[in-house]
């Protein structure tokens, strides 16, 4: 059976609302390493992957290998009635119909109940191919937000050039042309506002802009945000969850490709 | 002019 405490019922609410443009249905596949997630957009162009480590939890409990089929709108309207503080428990037996959501306030003078059914989900697993990067890049999350959003407004793709001089955001439209660069620099005093670009060659690939926003959506999440790319391979777009214990939430997204 | 590629034609079916 797994029984999985969460500390803060927000974590959750937050990774479902992240994903829940993306994926309608999805399986969660816990074993005793934790909590884990992959599933494709419907249109097969982005591909989310989420890893909620055991340690994330306390206490964290699952024998054997359990997969939890659910409707991401379903879970949406269950998480409503936790507070972003609840301490949230997530109960399942071992073939389980149903998922048992217990949220607990802090103050614990109330605990919901909600058991949440369950759908068979046939779902193929991708294989995620270990990818040494050309470049990556770590920048402040909401950073990375704002320039997708402004992007939009200008075209429905966005050009990314990575190169030692800087990252370099531009969209071309029928307005015209917007870009922005965004160079290396250290804030010490506020590392989260920092900009690291690691290359080992320079980049160039162009991506959508729709899905790049709703990414995004997983900002509040995280404070940073990491872009890796190598050309023609998928971009990487990662947040780190929880910190410290390697839970991630990571979306891939393929290149547009010019003919 | 580009072309939107697929995911799946970069990470095989495991």
């Amino acid at each position: 059976m797994l029984e999985s405490r969460l500390e803060q019922a927000d974590l959750l609410k937050k990774v479902v609302e992240a994903i829940s443009g993306l994926v309608n249905d999805c399986n969660f596949d816990c074993n005793d390493s934790g909590i884990a997630l992959q599933a494709m957009d419907n249109s097969h162009v982005a591909l989310v992957s989420m890893m909620l480590k055991a340690e994330a939890f306390s206490p964290y409990r699952c024998d054997r290998n359990i997969a939890l089929g659910i409707n991401l709108s379903s879970l949406t309207k269950v998480l409503r009635a936790a507070q972003s503080s609840d301490i949230l428990t997530l109960k399942a037996e071992d073939a389980p119909d149903v998922v048992n959501l217990v949220f607990e306030s802090s103050e614990k003078d109330r605990i919901s109940e909600y058991d949440l059914k369950l759908m068979d989900i046939d779902q193929e697993h991708l294989g995620i191919p270990e990818t040494e990067y050309a470049a990556s890049i770590s920048m402040p999350s909401n950073e990375f937000q704002r320039i997708c959003k402004d992007l939009m407004n200008i075209s429905e793709s966005v050009s990314i050039e990575c190169t030692k001089e800087g990252v370099k955001f531009a969209a071309a439209g029928d307005i015209g042309t917007g870009s922005v660069t965004l160079k290396q620099h250290s804030n010490v005093d506020k590392p989260e506002q920092s900009v690291e670009i690691d290359l080992s060659e320079p980049v160039a690939l162009s991506f959508s802009l729709k899905y790049l926003v709703n990414f995004t959506k997983a900002t509040s999440l995280a404070s940073k945000v990491k872009l890796s790319l190598s050309n023609e391979v998928p971009l990487l777009v990662e947040y780190e969850l929880s910190g410290g214990n390697s839970s991630y939430l990571r979306f891939y997204l393929a290149p547009k490709i010019g003919d | 002019p580009s072309k939107q590629g697929s995911i799946m034609s970069f990470f095989g079916k495991k």
